[in-house]
């Protein structure tokens, strides 16, 4: 079995000069971890599992990098190895953002992107990487489905000062404050995006559409009281009945508060709040602006 | 000072605070 | 940040330009003002001594320009047109809003109807995005579109400059809240002094019916 390891070793590494990724994971992959007649220690194991899934990786085949995170995950928690475990992390990260599960993509990338260390063992942790982890963070909180979570989560980011420098800043401004994105702002978004992020959706949409499509719905209804489907799809940019259906899925999983009038062909957006808060919040914004008159009069002295 | 009675302006406006039906039942 | 904040640095940086310039070079000055897209106030500007005498030269028309954004609408430099001078694209958008401004200063709920034929608007999609990105993303009106009553509810609207003649009705309306507070203050305090009294009264008529059930109990016992 030594020689044997050896041999894959070196095989794997002569793939991975070639860029033959998932053939040199396939070749590491052979190495019987759980070999009974020769004990192998558990960093090795680790390393081995996380090595082969960041292969996988680079073919974008998250289900067979995800077979080794899932080992790995057994493993990872008794290591001390900071560096295969950071690894380990931004395989988990890259493997739930493949398989667009972008809200914990985007907390994994998040926490990566907020490690202190600059170096951990001989491995230098530069800012780039840091910055390339929380771009994908807001990256995927952006393609994420439209909801009060994915709202939760952009306050975080927008209020972390680092996203203030990131290229893709302007637009998780937008997305924060809940503001309808025109085609040239998404087609600017979607330059840095990856394949699987762009690929095809069963209803002929893709990834990013259905994430902009829900996205100006939501905005939508945060400045109408109601929005005949007809005009919906034309401020949406789709069809209609396409309108109607994506509408339906969000108010029926509770990610946008509204009725659906089939009848007259309309959407009536219902308030988080009700009436008779709003009532409250308008009397007390209009007391605070109150206070603001005062408050500037006294300092001018008036 | 001009600033302050554009302020003041927009005050008066904002008043009253909620006009729909369903406040009226709700507030009723 | 509201609007008078984010304008405030516009409208020093504008009045520095205009005391700092004469005759024809005010002109670019008032004429980078009114297209400018963070500026919705003019009153300070209008002030500037060297603005004030360009009345009665060739260039007098571009005080009239810098009125009509303080306080006119688009309305207003149609029926003028022909002695303004033309006005570029970030002029007229910036008219159109200030004549949102304008009408949210009536009603607060503004019908689609009146608001295409003041902001000339030929179909509601090109309506509601003019209010959607030009009114509302820019902050000068908080609201709702309403398309099954064809309506804009407005909540929130920017003040414009005064109109010469507005601060009398100004005090008037503010009297008339000062005395309405005073009232419902006073009303409130009514209620509560009702409400204490209230409470007394049932607890003394509670302790009342309690000896009645005590002596009752006694009497039986």
């Amino acid at each position: 079995e030594e020689q044997v390891l050896i041999i894959r070793e070196k095989l794997a590494e002569l793939y991975e000069a070639e860029q033959e990724w998932s053939k040199a994971a396939r070749m590491l992959s052979g190495i019987d971890l759980d070999s009974s007649i020769r004990l192998l220690d558990e960093s090795y194991k680790l390393s081995k599992c996380v090595k082969i899934a960041s292969l996988y990786l680079e073919d974008d085949d998250a289900v067979n990098a995800e077979t080794f995170t899932n080992k790995a995950s057994f493993l990872v928690n008794n290591s001390k190895q900071e560096v295969l475990v950071l690894q380990y992390k931004v395989c988990a990260a890259r493997i739930l953002d493949m398989k667009r599960k972008f809200l914990d993509a985007a907390l994994k990338y998040y926490e990566i992107s907020q490690i202190e260390k600059r170096q951990i063992g001989d491995e230098w942790i530069d800012e780039e990487a840091l910055e390339q982890a929380l771009t994908a963070a807001v990256t995927c909180t952006i393609l994420a489905p439209a909801g009060p979570q994915r709202s939760r989560v952009l306050a975080n980011f927008y209020k972390d000062e680092r996203c203030s420098k990131l290229k893709i800043y302007p637009i998780l401004e937008k997305v924060y404050l809940e503001r309808i994105l025109r085609k040239p702002e998404i087609d600017s978004f979607a330059e840095d995006l990856k394949e699987h992020q762009k690929a095809l959706l069963p209803d002929n949409f893709t990834v990013l559409d259905r994430a902009m499509i829900e996205h100006n719905l939501l905005s939508a209804s945060k400045l109408y009281t109601n929005i005949s489907f007809e005009e919906l799809g034309a401020l949406l940019g789709i069809a209609p009945p396409k309108a109607e259906k994506i509408a339906s899925k969000m108010i029926y999983e509770d990610r946008m508060k509204g009725s659906i009038d089939q009848v007259e062909a309309f959407i009536h957006f219902d308030d988080d709040k009700e009436e008779l808060q709003q009532w409250d919040q308008h009397i007390v914004g209009l007391c605070q602006s109150l206070n603001d008159v005062l408050d500037t009069m006294s300092k001018k002295g008036l | 000072d001009n600033s302050l009675l554009r302020q003041v302006s927009s005050l008066l406006r904002r008043l009253p605070a909620i006009e729909s039906g369903k406040f009226q039942d709700d507030f009723l | 940040m509201d609007i008078e904040q984010k304008q405030a640095e516009f409208i020093d940086y504008f009045v520095k330009q205009a005391e700092n310039q004469k005759g024809s070079s005010l002109v670019n000055v008032i004429v980078e003002a009114t297209s400018h897209p963070s500026l919705f106030a003019f009153s300070e500007i209008l002030s500037v001594p060297s603005i004030i005498q360009l009345q009665g030269t060739e260039f007098s028309v571009y005080i009239d320009v810098l009125r009509l954004f303080a306080h006119g609408t688009w309305s207003d430099y149609k029926s003028n047109a022909g002695s303004l001078p033309p006005l570029v694209p970030s002029q007229v958008r910036k008219l159109k809003q200030l004549s949102l401004l304008t009408l949210a200063e009536v009603d607060k709920v503004l019908p689609y109807d009146l608001l295409m034929v003041e902001l000339d608007v030929s179909n509601v999609r090109e309506l509601e995005d003019f209010l959607i990105n030009e009114c509302m993303y820019s902050g000068i009106v908080r609201g709702k579109l309403d398309q099954l009553r064809r309506c804009f509810e407005v909540q929130f609207a920017a003040g414009r400059d005064l109109r010469p003649g507005q601060l009398g009705s100004m005090i008037q309306t503010l009297s008339a809240w000062l005395s309405t507070s005073d009232n419902l203050l006073v009303s409130i305090q009514d209620k509560i002094k009702w409400a204490d009294t209230r409470s007394e009264l049932d607890k003394k008529h509670q302790k009342e019916i309690e000896d009645r059930v005590e002596e009752v109990k006694k009497t039986l016992n």
